[in-house]
């Protein structure tokens, strides 16, 4: 599903220059549920928007779905994003002034999903991750946890082949956090490919294989899975 | 330090009425390390901006070092606020167009310090967090857990006598988030009041004392402290 060579981000220049991702090489195949874990400012959510098409690398190769993404441009982008991709942010990016619900229609929408439609799945969405009774409010209206929630629902209710979180339980005290796990564990036994950003070693603990990012650098960490 | 009874804070009304707080009633002396935990949507994060004065009750009282908080207002309010509380907040709220540097001085400037030492601290401060060498950088420069930090510092720079923090460690992996739990605990050693949301068990391991919220209820837990 993902092959990347060489990826490199470097932002600023001079005195300024940080070289966020400074060469990362891995392979990930379909259906596979991968962790990548690391210390703050490692370069993990660097590494997760240019795998999620949300920006360019500086340099070094993307194949996704075995096509070279550096060809992707305008809408051709856009659509490849969208139906391949869900995405949940580390600060969740929802619009504050759209309840739950029409947060997670979003996607549908872009989807050309009909009205009806779109209102019954984001519904079931908000009710997976135990906001049914939520819908109606609008992100301020939301606790931090619940709007990260929100996030997740956005993130799968396309039914994504491949879904990138970045971070998906930092707000969830561990029984919500063990729900979600719960879910994307369904969602990879149907056959979704996770890549999922943490700092939580029982969530790393669920995937099977770790990836360390490291002062933006790669490592596959050995994992011992008990048994 | 604190005192409150019957803190009650109701959201809405008819169908669209919420209780995130129904009565809550504790009392946290000077000095004390408090952690308050509790799943998703409990009310923690209500209580705790009725506690830094962010947010006035629906009913019942708070008592702020011996003194009704009903009876502050406007400019009274700011100072005691600014004088007595540092605010650590779940979303950060900094400043996307400021420095990190600029971002930390915000409380220092409010205080009247001279711009050279307002300087000198904010660098001090940022020092503390692992990030000396970002106080350059924008909030959008920043990772997820290096924008925290800057919160953490920005809530500590002016010296107050009682930190509030809206669960301070969520985005940091367990490395960072020793370091700033050693630092709370520096803090409180020096005599200052903690009052710590948090979803990680091993930041409520290290308070004195957890109370646990649940839908928008109180209640104090029997910790069993290893010896
Ligand atoms: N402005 C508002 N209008 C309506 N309901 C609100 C509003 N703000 C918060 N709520 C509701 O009040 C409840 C408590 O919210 P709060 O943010 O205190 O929860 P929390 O314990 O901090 O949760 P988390 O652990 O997810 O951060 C939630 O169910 C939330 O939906
Ligand atoms: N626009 C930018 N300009 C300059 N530096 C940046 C920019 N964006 C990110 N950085 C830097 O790149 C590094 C990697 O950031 P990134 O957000 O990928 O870290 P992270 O591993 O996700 O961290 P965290 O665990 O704290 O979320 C950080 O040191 C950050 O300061
Ligand atoms: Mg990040
Ligand atoms: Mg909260």
């Amino acid at each position: 599903a993902i092959a990347v060579e060489g990826l490199t981000k470097i932002y600023g220049t001079g005195e300024s220059r940080v070289a966020a991702l400074a060469g990362v090489s891995f392979a990930i195949d379909a259906g596979e549920w991968v962790a990548i874990v690391g210390p703050s400012g490692s370069g993990k959510s660097t590494l997760l928007n240019l795998l999620g098409l949300l920006d360019r690398p500086t340099a070094g190769r993307y194949a996704l779905a075995g096509r070279d993404v550096a060809g992707l441009r305008g809408a051709e982008l856009a659509r490849t994003r969208g139906e391949l991709i869900g995405f949940v942010f580390q600060s969740f990016n929802l619009l504050p002034r759209e309840t739950a619900r029409t947060n997670v229609e979003l996607p549908l929408v872009y989807a050309g999903v009909p009205g009806a439609e779109r209102r019954r799945r984001a519904l079931e969405a908000l009710d997976r991750v135990g906001l049914a009774d939520r819908a109606g409010h609008r992100p301020p209206q939301l606790s931090g946890g619940q709007q990260q929630r929100v996030a997740i629902a956005r993130a799968l209710v396309g039914r994504p082949t491949m879904l990138l979180a970045d971070e998906p339980t930092g707000n969830l005290d561990s029984a919500t956090g063990a729900d979600i796990l719960d879910l994307f564990a369904e969602l990879n036994a149907g056959g979704v490919t996770l890549v999922v950003v943490t700092h939580d070693s029982t969530v790393a603990a669920r995937a099977g294989r770790v990836i360390e990012i490291r002062d933006g650098r790669s490592y596959e960490r050995d994992t011992v899975r008990a048994t």
